[in-house]
C-alpha cells in the first residue's frame, strides 16, 4: 500500500525534521498561481533577520519560484515534479539533502499547484495550509472538500481583487467551516501585505503545539 | 499499459461521436477556477436556437457547474472524479450514456480544473482547448510545458483584470509560441464577452478540419 508506505516516510520525516532538528515546518498547497509563492515570500520578509530559513518548492518544471525564494536570501532546494501531480516524501528526503538541517529554523515547503492530488500525500509538515484565492470564484471550497479536510489552515488569497470576480468571500468563509468545523480561515493580499500577521500567528502557534 | 488503453478507447469515443454521430466535440480543461464554465456558458449563449448542445463537466464533487449548464437548457451529464484527477475515456463513455447522441451536434466537455494530470489523457475531441487566466500569473505558461503541448488550443482569460496581478500578456502569448509554435492564443474576458468571436471561430475551424 503506497499511500501508507509514504505516510509512514512522512512521520519519519517530522521526526528527523521537526523532531531532532527542532525546525518548523509548514506546507503551503493549492490551486495554480492562488499566491503560495508570494505569501512565502511575505513571511521571509517580515521574519527577524536571525531566523534562518529553508524552502523546497516542487514546481511542473523550472526554476521561478526557487529563483524568487533565492533573491530574498534563503537556502533552496528546487523539485521539478514533471508528470508527478503532487511532492511526496521521497521527493522532500531527496531536496532535504541540499540543505543544511543543523542551520534551519525553518522550513517552507510549496507544493505543485494542485487542487486533487496532493490530499493524500502529507509530507510531514507541522502545519498544512491550502491556500486558494478569491479570483478561482467562491464555489472553489465547496468544490474540495476532501482537499480542505486534509489541511490545517485555509488562506483565502487575493482577497484585494475579490469583488473583480464577485466573490462572496463570507459564502467561501462558511463553507470551510461547514466541510471543515475546525479549520481556521485566513483572507489575506499577499500583494498589499494584509492578513499577513494572523497567518503568521497562527503558523507561531501550530509551530508550539507540540514542542 | 494503461495510457494506451485510454489512447485507444479515446479514439473509439471520436470516432463514434464525432464521424458516426457527426457531433463537434471540444475538450475544456485548465486551472481550477481559471473560466472554463463560463467561457462554455458563453458559446452556449451565441449558439443558434438550432444548435443542440450537450456539455460533460467533470468536478471533484458537487453539481455547481452541472446546474449552471442546465439553466441554460442543454443536456448536462455530470461526472464526479472524487480522487480521480482527470477525466478519462472510462468516465466520458459512462457520461455519455446519458445523453441522446442522435439529437446533439456540439458536445463541450469541462475536464476537471488541474494542470498536471489531464495532460496524458485525451478525451476524443476535436479541439483541447487549456484555459489558464491572467489572475494566476504570467509564468503559468512556462511552468507547464506538456500540458500546453498536449492540447490545440490556449486560452489566456480574465484579461480584464490582468492588471491587477501585473500580468504580461505579451510575455504569456510569447511563451505560448515558444512551447508550442503551432498553437493559437486567444485572449478573452468570459465575464464581458471578450474575444469570444475569435474562439469561436477557431472551433468551428477544428470542427472542419475533417469532416
Ligand atoms: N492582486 C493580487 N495579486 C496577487 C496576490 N497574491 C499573489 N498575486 C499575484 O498572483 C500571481 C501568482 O502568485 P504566486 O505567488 O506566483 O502564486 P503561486 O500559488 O505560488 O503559483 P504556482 O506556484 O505557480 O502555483 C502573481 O502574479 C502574483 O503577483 C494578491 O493577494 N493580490
Ligand atoms: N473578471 C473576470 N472574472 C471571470 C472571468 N471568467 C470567469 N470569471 C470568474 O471567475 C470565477 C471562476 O469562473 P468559472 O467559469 O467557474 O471557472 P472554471 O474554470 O469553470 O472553474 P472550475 O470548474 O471550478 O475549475 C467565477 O467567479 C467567474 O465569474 C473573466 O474573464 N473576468
Ligand atoms: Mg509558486
Ligand atoms: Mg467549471
Ligand atoms: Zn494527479
Ligand atoms: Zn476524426
Amino acid at each position: 500500500d503506497i499511500l501508507a508506505q509514504f505516510a509512514e516516510q512522512a512521520d519519519d520525516l517530522h521526526e528527523r525534521v521537526v523532531h531532532d532538528h527542532g525546525i518548523f515546518v509548514a506546507e503551503f498547497l493549492g490551486a495554480t498561481g492562488s499566491g503560495k509563492t508570494r505569501l512565502i515570500e511575505r513571511l521571509i520578509e517580515r521574519a527577524p533577520d536571525d531566523e534562518e530559513i529553508g524552502v523546497i518548492v516542487g514546481d511542473v518544471a523550472g526554476e521561478d519560484d526557487a529563483t524568487r525564494f533565492r533573491e530574498l536570501g534563503v537556502s533552496v532546494a528546487n523539485v521539478n515534479t514533471g508528470k508527478e501531480c503532487h511532492l511526496d516524501p521521497g521527493l522532500v528526503e531527496d531536496a532535504l539533502a541540499e540543505l543544511d538541517l543543523d542551520a534551519l529554523d525553518t522550513l517552507y515547503i510549496e507544493n505543485v499547484g494542485n487542487m486533487v492530488c496532493p490530499a493524500d500525500f502529507p509530507l510531514g509538515a507541522q502545519a498544512r495550509v491550502l491556500v486558494v484565492s478569491a479570483t478561482e470564484g467562491d464555489d472553489v471550497v465547496r468544490k474540495h472538500p476532501l482537499l480542505f479536510q486534509a489541511c490545517d489552515g485555509a488562506v483565502i488569497n487575493k482577497v484585494d481583487i475579490a469583488d473583480a470576480v464577485n466573490a462572496d468571500l463570507d459564502l467561501m468563509e462558511s463553507d470551510v467551516s461547514e466541510i471543515a468545523p475546525e479549520m481556521p480561515t485566513f483572507r489575506t493580499s499577499a500583494e498589499h501585505g494584509d492578513g499577513l500577521d494572523d497567518l503568521a500567528g497562527y503558523l507561531e502557534e501550530r509551530g508550539h503545539v507540540h514542542a
